[in-house]
């Protein structure tokens, strides 16, 4: 499966 | 992380000053838009649902309080604060921005990343931020002049937005799996929005004068 992208923005 | 990226992140937090500043020195909040600061405030309790399950590091954990707090703390002013109330253009803010939470509501339902309540939430805060700003822009657009802090309240906003797309650009060509084009595109619109604004701001700064943005 696709990996979800990590949210390491504001 | 990049300079781009915590350039961003600066003039986020210097136009969230700006505008506390504006309104705690002139006890006033003419020519700002409550319901943009409503939206903004939907937006960081959405996104960041994910402040106690992921830790990424100690600057992003303390950014997320004070965006949170610090638009909970501007609306609250806007309508409980009694001097602040007065000043607040009523008349002029009547873009409907339960519409919008709506459509980016059904849009993070068809568009996401992961169906997850953390996921739908995220997505709906990205898509929310893009056209936040709206009301803001209309409101002023229908004042005509505006004063020198709102006006760079939204040139730190805008350039906040210009910033992160250079740090995405800058990521896209330094890191290996950059996959996040929910955030890309949405900020790319987001961006977009501005650019009207933009045009007059540079206008006005390179003639010297009041910015007046035309009817």
């Amino acid at each position: 499966g696709r990996v979800v992208t990590e949210h390491d923005e504001l | 992380m990049n300079a781009f990226r915590l350039a961003g992140d600066i003039t986020h937090l210097i136009s969230i000053l700006v505008l506390l500043l504006k309104i705690y020195a002139t006890k006033s909040c003419s020519g700002i838009s409550l319901k943009t600061q409503e939206l903004y405030a939907v937006v960081f309790l959405a996104r960041y649902l994910d402040l106690f399950t992921d830790f990424i590091s100690v600057y992003n954990s303390v950014m997320k309080v004070v965006f949170i707090l610090s638009s909970v703390a501007i609306v609250w002013c806007m309508r409980r604060h009694r001097a602040v109330k007065r000043s607040y253009d009523k008349e002029l803010d009547t873009f409907r921005h339960y519409y919008l939470v709506g459509a980016c509501f059904v849009f993070a339902l068809l568009v996401h990343e992961k169906f997850t309540f953390q996921e739908v939430f995220w997505a709906f805060s990205i898509y929310l931020e893009a056209v936040a700003i709206i009301p803001q822009l209309v409101l002023l657009q229908r004042s005509g002049n505006v004063d020198n802090l709102t006006g760079q309240y939204v040139f730190f906003l805008g350039a906040y937005r210009a910033l992160y797309i250079l740090n995405w650009i800058y990521r896209y060509f330094t890191e290996a799996k950059f996959s996040r084009w929910i955030a890309c595109i949405s900020g790319l619109v987001q961006t977009a929005l501005y650019a009207d604004f933009f045009y007059y701001y540079f206008l006005s700064w390179k003639n010297n004068a009041k910015l007046n943005l035309p009817a």
